[in-house]
């Protein structure tokens, strides 16, 4: 494992510790898309399901079930828990997300790297996550006050991605044969999504000032 | 071959 990976994976760790925090001691999820995080939650449960199969590494393991119980307990929390439900604006995060879903089943069936059920469902689940941050974009765009922690889940999020792909160019350089164009296509994809919120981000931290995206 | 199928990233 390399710096980059690493660097990624652990952004992406404290992507969702920021979010379970919010959640947790301000018991609120607001700003937060709720249909994000179940495509997230699907997302992890169709690409970790070889956790029952395939042994990596304690680490690959302890990571895969970290973000599979967070996905989950999210998803809980926003749904189901007494108070935080209370501040999930459900008239904001309207995004169709379920008609995400179906185009990634078929782009799965028609372009993968082995037809077999294992394999449909990791490249399921990688076309899911490069398109399952746009309800969370969408709610961003309608939400005019972004809240500090809300925004910061966001730049971490953008930021594993972008470490990701610093990876994969150095794992493409040190390692033989090492070329996934399913997994780099998509992956560029979704951190090609990020470069909006990014943008605002950077602005708004130079100038010191409030995250505020343009209506 | 058959590393490439592990999947070792997340």
């Amino acid at each position: 494992m390399n710096i980059f990976r690493l660097a990624g994976d652990m952004t992406h760790l404290f992507s969702v510790l920021v979010l379970l925090l919010k959640i947790h001691t301000i018991k609120s999820c607001a700003g937060i898309s709720l249909k994000t995080q179940e495509l997230y939650a699907l997302v992890f449960a169709t690409r970790y399901l070889d956790i029952f199969t395939d042994y990596i590494s304690l680490y690959n393991t302890c990571m895969k079930l970290i973000f599979l119980g967070s996905s989950f307990s999210i998803v809980w929390y926003i749904r189901r828990h007494k108070i935080v439900r209370r501040s999930y604006d459900k008239e904001q995060d309207t995004f169709r997300h379920h008609f995400l879903i179906l185009p990634c089943i078929i782009l799965a069936l028609l372009i993968n790297e082995k037809f077999t059920v294992k394999e449909v469902m990791w490249t399921f689940s990688l076309y899911l996550e490069a398109v399952a941050i746009l309800p969370q974009l969408v709610l961003l765009q309608r939400t005019r006050n972004i809240d500090n922690l809300t925004g910061q889940y966001i730049f971490l999020l953008g930021a594993y991605r972008s470490l990701y792909i610093l990876n994969w160019i150095y794992r493409y350089f040190t390692e033989q044969h090492y070329v996934h164009w399913i997994t780099w296509i998509s992956g560029l994809v979704q951190t090609l999504l990020y470069a909006d919120f990014f943008y605002y981000y950077f602005h708004s931290w130079k100038n010191n000032e409030k995250l505020q995206l343009p209506a | 071959g058959a590393e490439d199928e592990d999947h070792d990233e997340l």
